[in-house]
């Protein structure tokens, strides 16, 4: 992954409202457990002037029973760095010093931390999941850890090493969506249908 | 940082505060 200065964009601070609140409407309504929503929104990179897709904006809603650890629990090194991550995150927001104490803070998941590092992450045309998605105009949708860990694509791996079953990479208007969950689920059109309409902006949407 | 842009510095900050409601919620001390 690498960082973009990509500027053109059309999400501005009153749309990314709405686009919030159409993540949260397709996962909190869904009849799957979706652990996450992402919108991989599609701009120009001012340097190189090629497209690519870079964090719009992002829904986590977590995973219903939560395991106390999971299979590839974080040590307690990576775990307290988290947890200092996280601090320094929240002291950047809100601008108040990061206490040096962390007894208080609770675990910082291995999909929490997935969802954190999403932000950082950008996706030149045809690579990725995401790129792939958009370049090929086609929906992917990678169920099954083996399914994740056997592709080619680097944030396939990655989202399996932090617990993910299912991650599907749907093409929209201007950016691609991304779902994902630590359980299975298997393609089904009725989440790719909801997501053409609540996310197709040229077409009927009011973005 | 400053650099940070918008649509990310507003996803992260919901993030966390979700995140502290989530932590609330859970907690044995929340009322």
């Amino acid at each position: 992954p690498t960082s973009s200065s990509a500027s053109t964009s059309i999400v501005n601070d009153f749309n990314q409202d709405t686009l919030q609140q159409r993540l949260q409407g397709l996962i909190d309504t869904a009849r799957e457990s979706w652990t996450y929503a992402i919108f991989w929104q599609s701009s120009i990179d001012d340097y190189s002037g090629h497209s690519v897709l870079g964090w719009g904006d992002g829904y986590y809603k977590g995973e219903v029973n939560k395991p106390k650890t999971t299979q590839s629990a974080a040590s307690l090194a990576e775990q307290q760095y988290r947890k200092r991550v996280l601090r320094e995150l929240n002291s950047m927001i809100s601008g108040t010093p990061a206490p040096e104490n962390d007894a208080v803070d609770e675990e910082v998941t291995d999909t929490e931390w997935f969802f954190l590092i999403s932000m950082t992450q950008s996706f030149a045309n045809g690579n990725g999941l995401p790129g792939q998605a958009a370049f090929n105009n086609q929906p992917v949708w990678l169920a099954g850890s083996d399914r994740l860990l056997a592709s080619h694509c680097e944030r396939a791996r990655q989202g399996q090493g932090f617990g993910l079953q299912t991650i599907v990479c749907i093409p929209s208007a201007d950016g691609v969506i991304e779902l994902g969950s630590t359980e299975l689920i298997l393609q089904n059109s009725d989440v790719m249908k909801k997501v053409r309409v609540s996310f197709d902006f040229n077409n009927g949407g009011d973005m | 940082n400053k650099d940070l842009p918008l649509s990310r510095k507003k996803s992260l900050k919901r993030f966390l505060e979700k995140r502290k409601e989530r932590q609330v919620s859970v907690s044995p001390y929340a009322s």
